[in-house]
């Protein structure tokens, strides 16, 4: 079977952030990313799961690490419109990816790259998958772990190598 | 500036399931995951946002609505055996996307989208979102609405021609 993963990649200078427990009713995701987009803060992941049993849901997204303060500025006056919502954010985490191809293809890659993180003792603080990429946030200072937990179990032959970053 | 949207796609053949209220450690969703892919079920999106007050998460998963039955009973193993957790689903569901390229780059994009669906009093369930794709889950009922609203948005100059499907 040909190989799926064709690299890892860390990204340690993201920050978390997510507005929790905000309705979940229509226009609330637009109108945070409304807010972001006018004031060009660029965002990389958002991550939005099931709501909550009370109604609410979190939203949360990540932001380069030097954004950090305006966003926060800026959540704070989305709260106070929206009149409702908390404001939670992490900075010390890292974005760790498996990259490839029609990775949804193949049940097991996930399963394959949670485990090795786990066998690292590492916490998923967060999931997003797409066809080519399978991402984590872990805790920032188990990113070089992660790094290697992933390359000896989806480059094993390599193991001599430095990992494949891309 | 050149169009960063090529495309909208609308899929309601998937349900929506989560594992809630798991305990937030090294190795759930591995248990999780490794349990779906062993009876070879595969998963499209995966998703897990902050974790919760009480230090559990909820870890979201969508199937193939053929593979529901299979995925509802293989949940209430992994629940049994991890001695915790909620089984949530919801089958009425559809996932629509906007496809394009380098879209994690233009802040806009993603809430453009939240702002046309939300126009069209559509409630957006889950999001997920990638350099190549932005997703969100919604009311399956609503999803020719959806494909719409996202098509007056993103290709205004085809107002008259049948959605751009991909
Ligand atoms: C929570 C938030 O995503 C809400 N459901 C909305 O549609 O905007
Ligand atoms: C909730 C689940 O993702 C857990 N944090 C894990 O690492 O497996």
């Amino acid at each position: 079977q040909s190989r799926a993963v064709s690299g890892i990649a860390a990204d340690k200078k993201q920050v978390e952030l997510a507005m929790t427990h905000v309705p979940d009713q229509p226009g609330i995701a637009a109108q945070l990313f409304g807010a972001l987009a006018s004031n060009n803060i660029s965002v990389d992941m958002i991550i939005q799961s099931v709501r909550q049993d009370d109604n609410t849901n979190d939203i949360a997204f990540t932001v380069d690490q030097t954004d950090l303060q305006d966003t926060l500025t800026l959540l704070e006056k989305v709260k106070a419109d929206m009149g409702s919502g908390e404001i939670y954010y992490e900075t010390d985490v890292a974005k760790v990816s498996i990259v490839g191809v029609g990775m949804i293809d193949r049940p097991g890659i996930a399963a394959d790259m949670f485990k090795a993180l786990a066998q690292a003792n590492i916490n998923l603080k967060m999931i997003s998958t797409s066809e080519i990429k399978i991402s984590c946030l872990i805790d920032q200072a188990q990113a070089d772990d992660a790094v290697r937990a992933l390359h000896r179990q989806f480059f094993p032959e390599a193991a001599n190598d430095e990992p494949k970053l891309v």
